[in-house]
């Protein structure tokens, strides 16, 4: 399963829900890749210092030589390891102008490591540029994080209209697995009417696991860790782990 | 002056500050254009319905028959009007792969109409690409807001670098106004730590007023409002009128 966490709005829990969710499915014994397409490598910081890496993502989808191989690290947590990126990445789009591959340039390169994982989870920038789109392409499934707040509700049409062309052609089998609430503040009327709003627009696929708002989830990454190991008591590992019980169940 | 609002970490308040920065300089009786340059469009979708716009910055930037005058509108805010955008910003880039004045559209087209508004404000995607690189080359000044977290606080060292190329070529005169602190929870210790970490790394360019997380300044997008006119008397709107103050008193 290669399952890519997107969505264009920013700071809606992208990497926190990719490092946590990647961190559930290795505590469960599932050999993880975590794959960074972030430019801005917050998913790559969590676990590594980027300033030492040599190759990266960016060396992979855009020079034939390079593998994923290559650049695949392991973490301090059991069976996960990760394909981190840094901010040389941005240059991907500028530097794949012409090519008429450059949407399956992830997809060709990963074909080589995938069987060796149980689970690759894609982090993604918060854009609709060729880096999703890449995304997108490759994987076999989709997650939609989206805050319970004014803003993250009206950017889901352009994502939603992305997915239904990249669907068209590219990868009529990509899946949208769910859509997860998060930075969920129970206490606030917005955020109870915006959650009623994304289950009348979602339905079904709205995960029955919401992430609450947790200070722990925004130290961990300070930390060097996953919430697992960082709070493992925490409402956010509870939360994580929850989801990661849901996204099996649907798979 | 133009003040460009830029940070590519996604969701740390650019157009909460944009919004509401604008809103207070209007109702200091000076003459405010707002100007959506984020396909997101969240900016324009706190003043009006962007299903309703024809013509919109995109066209603007793409089309030498389209000027600005053609798009501005005014807001329910006396001196506010806004230049707004939608989703088909997201093809700037795509639409100006190869041509060589790409980096200035902006700045050219914005000379008809600066002369006609005492603050210009600039909202801007969460991206280095070419649409934040066009906000740097029209603008006069820029303001960074960093939320009080820690993958907030890694992703400044890009954006610095972006503005130092931007400032040795198309925009010498590029000031970088101040820095200022987002989303910031009190109570927090990370918060506190990432606080002083941020004036170790700024200086005097941190504004001594901070913004604090106020769910206020969350819901009155949802209003279509600026929070002068939605809660008067919430922190946000002192906070954010307080700013007003400092960057007059900058400029
Ligand atoms: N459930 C949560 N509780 C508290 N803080 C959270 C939670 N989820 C995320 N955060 C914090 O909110 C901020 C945004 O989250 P994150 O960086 O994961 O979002 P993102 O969508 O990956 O952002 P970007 O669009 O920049 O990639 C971070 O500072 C993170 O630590
Ligand atoms: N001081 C604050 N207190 C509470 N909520 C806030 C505050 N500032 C911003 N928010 C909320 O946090 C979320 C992110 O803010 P905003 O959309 O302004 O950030 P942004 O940097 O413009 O995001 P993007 O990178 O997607 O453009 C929004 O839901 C907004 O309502
Ligand atoms: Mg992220
Ligand atoms: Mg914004």
């Amino acid at each position: 399963m290669i399952l890519t966490i997107a969505n264009q709005k920013g700071g809606v829990g992208k990497t926190t829900t990719a490092i946590n969710l990647a961190a559930a499915f290795a505590k469960k014994g599932k050999k993880t890749l975590l794959l960074d397409l972030d430019p801005q490598s917050n998913s790559s910081l969590t676990f590594l210092d980027t300033h030492t890496l040599q190759k990266t993502v960016f060396d992979v989808l855009t020079e034939p030589s390079v593998n994923f191989r290559d650049i695949i690290r392991h973490t301090s947590v059991l069976h996960l390891d990760i394909a981190p990126s840094k901010i040389s990445l941005a240059k991907l789009e500028s530097n794949l102008v012409g090519e008429f591959d450059a949407p399956f340039r992830l997809k060709d390169k990963l074909d080589a490591v995938r069987t060796e994982y149980d689970f690759v989870v894609v982090d993604t920038p918060p854009t609709l540029g060729l880096i999703t789109v890449n995304a997108l392409v490759a994987c076999t499934h989709l997650l939609i994080p989206i805050q319970s707040s004014y803003f993250a509700l009206e950017g889901t049409d352009d994502l939603l209209e992305t997915v239904e062309r990249v669907k068209a052609r590219p990868n009529p089998d990509l899946k949208v697995l769910g859509v997860l609430i998060t930075l969920h503040d129970k206490r606030t009327v917005l955020a109870k009417d915006i959650y009623k709003q994304i289950k009348s627009v979602f339905g079904p696929k709205v995960f029955k696991t919401v992430i609450s708002k947790n200070v722990r989830l925004e130290e961990s990454p300070a930390y060097k860790e996953a919430i697992f190991s960082f709070a493992p008591h925490s409402t956010g590992a509870l939360e994580y782990f929850k989801l990661s019980d849901e996204v099996l169940d649907r798979v």
